[in-house]
């Protein structure tokens, strides 16, 4: 909403932490196994 | 070599994740995105993404559908882990509140694999990182922004919602600040390196206690895209034995503490520095900014013979600092030994959180770190996940691991955890970040 004072406010929405997306979450660490570097992460 | 093919860091977003809407086109097509600092890209579902699972159960952009439409068809790619987000560029109106940016160009991704984004509630990013990690080197949405006249100053701020009886996730403001969600002053760092929002970051204590680590300074990047807080092995190890998380038993830093742990607090008694230690003892060679490995046969603690390995080296440089830490609190040999033993068991696995005990929250320290010159507390409430209620309820810590090597490293990831207790200033006009605490 644009509140007259010249800024914009976007409302976000959250999602709790909960055991099926922990789940996806380990799913997904797993996945990316060896593949994973901290050089490509940071694009060194 | 594929100058369309970046890297962009898919985070926790499953672990708790906040997102926003966006409209995309005419009339507009809804979205929900995350509204990412660690990225630069705008990416969305495309309608021509037929053969991965995730686009059936996400909204997509259908160009065709849109009078506002302009044909890019720049390839893009943005690879994270094993899989990657592919498609192609395209230009069209994107609505963020009520601010229209005209032509934006983003990616309609036509391809999503893995198992990620299927079960994620957000459609696609939308990047707010510097335009230098934007993949194609596509200018960001937040630049066309700024650069159209679109706010009012260039500037934006996040307020997190960590309260988990409030259903209100937060909030994002462009062109200012809510004064309503911070109290006192914000303090501001400058912006060391564009690209993420990355500046520079003093030492961290564990209970008021100084680890050493970053006592000659740490890089930091504000990432509101990632769950998690991660830092350096080394001072996650230390915070994990302070909060009872178990890790990986390493057998090369028993040996390291067993075999050196007398000369290297010897060393560190002549006021050598820690990070010279390795070296000085023939654990690790010193190139002039980090030791590297000597790989060159030992025996070991054993009698079995070993390789001094990269391992090895790495425990050792670790070790050296928990000393270090242990010798500012004027402890015992013994008892400095004894630490850095225990804190052996403690190791963390790189990029994987740890389980703790839920009954053990309440007395777990308060970790500090320092930001301008100013401290910024996280007590466990704030760095502790927990999943469940009662005696089914499980906790785990929000700290993890990666190390980065110099010169861009040691680098520290202030996600949510911390993004939550302290608002968030992304100040791009005066080149700097600003937190103050989230009311």
């Amino acid at each position: 909403e644009r509140n007259g004072d010249g800024t914009i406010r976007i409302g976000l929405k959250k999602r709790k932490l909960d055991r099926s997306n922990r789940l996806a979450s380990q799913l997904f660490l797993k996945n990316r196994g060896s593949h994973w570097s901290p050089k490509h992460y940071f694009r060194l | 070599n594929d100058e369309n093919a970046d890297m962009v860091p898919l985070k926790n977003y499953l672990d708790a994740q906040y997102y926003g809407d966006i409209t995309i086109g005419t009339p507009p097509q809804k979205f929900t995105v995350i509204f990412d600092t660690g990225s630069s890209n705008l990416w969305i579902p495309s309608t021509k993404c037929y053969l991965s699972v995730a686009c059936y159960f996400h909204s997509k952009y259908k160009a065709s559908q849109s009078s506002s439409y302009r044909k890019n068809g720049k390839p893009a790619s943005i690879r994270y882990g094993t899989g990657a987000i592919s498609g192609y560029f395209s230009n069209d109106d994107v609505k963020v509140g009520d601010i229209v940016v005209k032509e934006q160009e983003f990616i309609e991704a036509t391809s999503e694999p893995g198992i990620t984004f299927l079960l994620a509630k957000f459609d696609g990013i939308l990047g707010l990182g510097f335009k230098e990690i934007s993949v194609g080197n596509s200018t960001p949405v937040w630049y066309n922004m700024v650069e159209k006249g679109l706010v009012k100053e260039p500037i934006f701020s996040f307020w997190l919602n960590r309260n988990p009886k409030d259903p209100e996730g937060g909030e994002i403001v462009f062109g200012g600040v809510d004064p309503k969600h911070f109290k006192g002053e914000h303090t501001f760092v400058p912006v060391t390196h564009k690209g993420y929002w990355q500046f520079d970051m003093g030492d961290l204590q564990i209970a008021g206690k100084p680890t050493g680590y970053c006592a000659k300074g740490c890089s930091a990047i504000a990432d509101s895209g990632t769950s998690l807080l991660t830092g350096p092995s080394t001072v996650i190890t230390m915070i994990n034995h302070a909060i009872g998380a178990q890790g990986i038993v390493s057998r090369e830093c028993k040996a390291v503490v067993d075999q050196y742990g007398k000369t290297m607090l010897n060393s560190l008694l002549a006021q050598e520095d820690p990070k010279k230690v390795c070296s000085q003892i023939g654990v690790c060679a010193y190139d002039g900014t980090q030791s590297v490995s000597m790989g060159i046969q030992s025996v070991v603690d054993d009698g079995t013979s070993g390789l001094l390995n990269q391992a090895m080296c790495s425990a050792c440089e670790m070790a050296a600092v928990w000393m270090e830490s242990e010798l500012t609190q004027n402890q015992t040999q013994e008892r400095i030994l004894a630490y850095a033993a225990e804190l052996c068991d403690h190791i963390p696995t790189q990029n994987q959180q740890s389980a703790v005990d839920c009954g053990r929250v309440s007395s777990m320290p308060i970790v500090t770190f320092s930001i301008g010159g100013r401290s910024f507390d996280l007590t466990p409430q704030d760095y502790i996940f927990k999943i469940g209620e009662g005696v089914e309820s499980q906790c785990t810590s929000g700290f993890t691991a990666m190390d980065i090597a110099p010169p861009r490293g040691p680098l520290w990831i202030l996600g949510d955890i911390f993004m939550g207790p302290y608002h968030t200033v992304f100040d791009y006009g005066k080149g700097r970040v600003g937190f103050a605490k989230a009311a």
